[in-house]
């Protein structure tokens, strides 16, 4: 475990505090998208078949537990809760985000980790994390204008796996010496999705004005 | 699968 790992699975973990804060303090799920959380329990779903076949650390454990948990409770607040559910911005949340599922499972056939079913699971979910907030950007573009808690955590999310990259660095150079071609190219795709929003999120922050993407 | 294959990364 590096600093910008632990940085990254922490920002990570605050993402979806302050997701599931803004659902259970505001009671509305507006301007998030229900795509992308489907496609984040679909992520770590298929990531984590190894939880209890293979054990690295309790911190592992536990984290993958509460990935799984806090994801799969998020979008049943967005999909069932009797309030939220009512929030959801269903007509903005546009994106063919089955296209994405089959895509990145048919690209996991093609270039897997390793030929097993659980590597090319896993290979799957490296794909679909890359592009699983696409969706999301594409509402926020098309919401007029994003509040506080949405903005912070689409921004946390995409920090995070920035984080990953540094954390790649450090053991590329550290302790692996090899490239790991799947993991990091789809890392760096995932991180540079955010890039314009980044852009914004920050000329917001800097200017004080309310965040807001050029459609 | 070998060691550093990160899957011990989350």
């Amino acid at each position: 475990m590096n600093v910008f790992r632990l940085a990254g699975d922490m920002t990570h973990l605050l993402s979806i505090v302050v997701l599931l804060l803004k659902i259970r303090t505001t009671k509305s799920c507006a301007g998030i998208s229900l795509k992308t959380q489907e496609l984040y329990v679909l992520v770590f779903l298929t990531r984590y078949l190894d939880l209890f076949t293979r054990y690295f650390s309790v911190y592992n454990v536990l984290m993958k537990l509460i990935f799984i948990g806090t994801s799969v409770a998020i979008f049943w607040y967005m999909r069932y809760h009797k309030v939220v559910k009512q929030t959801y911005s269903k007509d903005l949340d546009s994106f063919r985000h089955y296209h994405l599922i089959l895509g990145c499972f048919l690209m996991a056939l093609l270039i897997p980790f390793d030929f097993s079913v659980t590597e090319v699971l896993w290979t799957f979910s490296i794909y679909l994390e890359a592009v699983a907030i696409l969706p999301q950007l594409v509402l926020l573009q098309k919401s007029r204008n994003i509040d506080n808690l949405t903005g912070n955590y689409v921004f946390l999310l995409g920090a995070y796996r920035a984080l990953y990259l540094l954390n790649w660095i450090y053991r590329f150079f550290t302790e692996i010496h090899k490239i790991r071609w799947i993991p990091w190219i789809s890392g760096l795709v995932q991180t540079a999705l955010y890039a314009d929003f980044f852009y914004y999120y920050i000329q917001s922050w800097r200017k004080h004005e309310e965040l807001k993407l050029p459609a | 699968l070998p060691e550093g294959e990160l899957h011990d990364e989350l």
